[in-house]
């Protein structure tokens, strides 16, 4: 049977030059890992949903990626996780906005379109639900990466984010 | 952000899509991520999508439903549907970037960026692919 994977990381990388061929490699292993851990998935017969679930999965755990452990932080300095997940066979979705404790928010967005009746979980509701569906926890400490840390410190200085037009909104 | 959208041998897709938002937010704020329709978006025989960026934008555009309608309405290729969603977050200031997959399995990525980190494998091309700029 016939069956296709596609994958990204984020946009709006490094300029060449920028990104060191060290760092590159690593980027490539990354989603050399997501992809493999999809296309197992569907090379035997699994569904399409299991298949982005089980990739996504990977890149959270990736903390080189904006999600799960490596997220950005908040001017507050603290991490809130959005994710989302669409079956387009049933077109049931779920999403979860703004969650602090779950390891891997995708799953907890396929939980909300599978074990609750609503789309969109959001914050403290959103963390609640989670930890009563069982779906495992972490300290929020888990998704603090140096990196992150120096990007915010960063944006704190020269508060970036309100003079670059295409972040405003951010 | 990451996103992944897969066709599976049953012939049904699926999108995902999860991030930490950009660095400095207030005020609880949202992207696209989470909105159903904006950066991510799934339905059987047409279209399957992920999308990353400045998600404030992506939401105004319903840029993940806007890629399937215009493969299901106007008859584009996933490519051109990609493009086309992109040139219209450019068009309103937006950046970043979408992975799509049509109901057949092909996959196309559009961006406006540097650069976005991505990847593609498939029954037909096993070997998995990478690229970032």
């Amino acid at each position: 049977g016939k069956w296709s994977l596609a994958i990204h990381g984020g946009a709006g990388v490094l300029e060449r030059g920028d990104l060191t061929p060290e760092k590159e490699k690593a980027y490539r292993a990354g989603l050399d890992a997501a992809l493999e851990a999809g296309a197992k998935v569907l090379k035997s017969g699994g569904s399409s949903l299991d298949a982005v679930e089980a990739t996504v999965r990977v890149l959270e755990d990736n903390p080189l990626f904006n999600s799960g452990k490596g997220a950005v932080f908040t001017a507050e300095g603290k991490n809130e996780l959005d994710a989302s997940i669409m079956d387009g066979a049933t077109l049931k979705a779920g999403a979860v906005a703004g969650v602090t404790r779950t390891r891997n928010p995708i799953s907890l967005a396929r939980a909300v379109m599978e074990k609750s009746p609503h789309v969109l979980l959001a914050r403290d509701g959103a963390d609640q639900f989670s930890k009563e569906k069982g779906l495992e926890q972490v300290d929020p400490k888990y998704f603090f990466t140096q990196e992150r840390w120096d990007q915010l410190l960063a944006w704190r200085k020269d508060h970036r984010a309100s003079l670059d037009p295409t972040h405003l909104f951010g | 952000t990451v996103g992944a959208v897969a066709l599976d041998q049953s012939g049904h897709v699926a999108a995902a899509t999860s991030t930490g938002g950009m660095t400095g937010k207030r005020w609880g704020r949202v992207g696209d991520s989470p909105i159903i329709g904006a950066g991510t978006y799934a339905r059987d025989g047409v279209c399957a999508v992920s999308a990353t960026g400045s998600g404030e934008y992506f939401i105004r555009e319903s840029a993940a439903r806007q890629v399937c309608d215009r493969i299901a309405w106007k008859g584009e290729t996933v490519q051109q549907a990609a493009d086309g969603t992109m040139a219209s977050i450019t068009k309103i200031g937006g950046d970043g970037g979408l992975i799509a997959i049509d109901g057949q399995g092909r996959a196309a990525f559009g961006m406006n960026d540097l650069g976005m980190y991505r990847g593609a494998i498939s029954s037909a091309q096993p070997t998995a692919r990478t690229a970032i700029y």
